[in-house]
């Protein structure tokens, strides 16, 4: 919240949208800010009226550079948008920077997202330090239901809740890296730095950045579903492949590789198979192994087919690993599994568990 | 020696980004100097970004000043 926790004293607020940008449908701008303000609504008692003419609480505008508050714009990118907290005045209203390209998707800067992100500090919400929350400063670009448990929290202090709550499944916190029970869903190497998945975020570990970076998924690769559930790379072809259901996807670097996604059967999976726990790179045989469920498969990347006699079980073939596992990798013939909390060190060669430790080890917790 | 015009261009852009969201004070402020506060507000940055608190402007740090965001401040009165 801002200083002196400052809110509308009427939970009946007012709005006005006082011009418009040209880069949207005019249509689509009160659809975007109206859908902004439901974010808001459906956990609060709070109703918004939307007005035409005169003065609205929260006053909803586009302007450039200075544009009448002294509080100027700066151009593209940089500062987007500001708002101010409820109260008299310019009290609640909302500024849109209009050099912005403001779209209804990814492709440059979702108005819905920034509406309601800027509608939040106008009904009294400070800015919060959680990454995945609306309330973070930085923009990202998300899909689904916007709230985290820290937005939901914060207004209803302000608030209280929706006395008829419509059911909304707000996003988890972020990911506390050392939390003695986190586990991952994926691991992969990405020349030469470390992206470990976990829900809709990546830990990015670089060898010269000291502690590791939490990102969003979506705010890097916006097609890449929220949910990855296995990651490897191949460095001969300087490909990194990731995993989510059916489908995969393909990275360049950080880029996503044209003509993707492709279905997991293409690499001739049985259509039994819906879904690839964890995968793993073997530089040394060239061969990929594929995770799922209680057993393993072998795919050679020279000839891009799956090797006969497979699928095995992860049991039989990894003494000492338990028969499932979340995600894998590869270092210098060393094999590290991760399962549950778990980080199991398997020597590939003399097929033995050499050491266990907590998964968070690898995030130096 | 002189600063190279890029450690001034780090400068200047961190200067302004804590000016406006960290609300570091313009010039010399009593008995401490304007790199104390910088070097205060910096860290007050990096601990808000969660970030290494180093008081130094490293990669990471600008990295993120230059990210687009929103224009509220992230701490203190919002006038």
């Amino acid at each position: 919240h801002f200083p002196r926790h400052l809110k509308w004293e009427n939970n009946n607020v007012t709005f006005r949208i006082v011009n418009y940008t040209p880069d949207l449908k005019k249509a689509d701008v009160d659809k975007a800010i109206r859908r902004a303000l439901n974010v808001w609504a459906d956990v609060t008692p709070l109703t918004f009226k939307k007005l035409y003419e005169g003065n609205a609480d929260i006053m909803i505008s586009f302007g450039s550079k200075e544009h009448g508050d002294y509080n100027p714009f700066d151009g593209p990118g940089g500062l987007l948008a500001h708002a101010y907290p409820p109260g008299q005045g310019i009290g609640g209203d909302t500024h849109f920077d209009e050099d912005e390209q403001w779209t209804k998707d990814s492709s440059a800067y979702n108005l819905f997202i920034v509406a309601a992100h800027e509608l939040g500090h106008a009904l009294g919400m400070s800015h919060s330090t959680d990454p995945g929350a609306l309330m973070y400063p930085i923009y990202t670009y998300t899909t689904g239901y916007p709230l985290a448990e820290d937005d939901i929290e914060g207004i209803q202090a302000l608030y209280g809740p929706n006395p008829n709550p419509k059911k909304v499944k707000p996003r988890p916190d972020a990911p506390k890296k050392c939390d003695p029970e986190l586990t991952f869903d994926a691991v992969t190497e990405l020349r030469g730095e470390t992206i470990i998945f976990k829900d809709r975020y990546y830990w990015r570990i670089h060898p010269q950045m000291v502690e590791p970076e939490l990102t969003l998924i979506k705010s890097t690769w916006p097609s890449i579903p929220n949910k990855v559930d296995a990651a490897y790379e191949n460095p001969e072809k300087d490909l990194v492949i990731i995993f989510s259901g059916i489908r995969m996807w393909a990275l360049n670097g950080y880029n996503l590789v044209d003509g993707y996604p492709k279905y997991i059967h293409k690499l001739g999976l049985p259509k039994s198979v819906r879904k690839i726990d964890a995968a793993v790179h073997i530089k040394d045989t060239g061969k990929t192994l594929l995770f799922t469920d209680e057993d393993y498969w072998s795919y050679d990347e020279t000839t891009e087919t799956m090797d006969s006699g497979y699928p095995r079980s992860i049991e039989d073939d990894f003494p000492g690993i338990e028969d499932e596992v979340d995600a894998a990798a590869y270092h210098y013939g060393y094999l590290y599994f991760f399962h549950e909390h778990l980080q199991y060190e398997y020597s590939y060669n003399s097929k033995k568990v050499f050491r266990i430790q907590r998964a968070n080890s690898i995030l130096n917790c | 020696k002189p600063l190279s015009s890029e450690d001034i261009d780090k400068q200047l852009l961190a200067e302004k980004y804590l000016r406006r969201f960290y609300g570091l004070p313009s010039g010399l402020q009593g008995s401490r100097t304007s790199s104390n506060f910088l070097q205060a507000k910096i860290k007050e940055m990096q601990k808000f970004f969660k970030l290494e608190v180093t008081g130094n402007l490293d990669d990471n740090t600008l990295a993120v000043m230059k990210e687009p965001r929103c224009g509220v401040p992230d701490i203190g009165e919002y006038n």
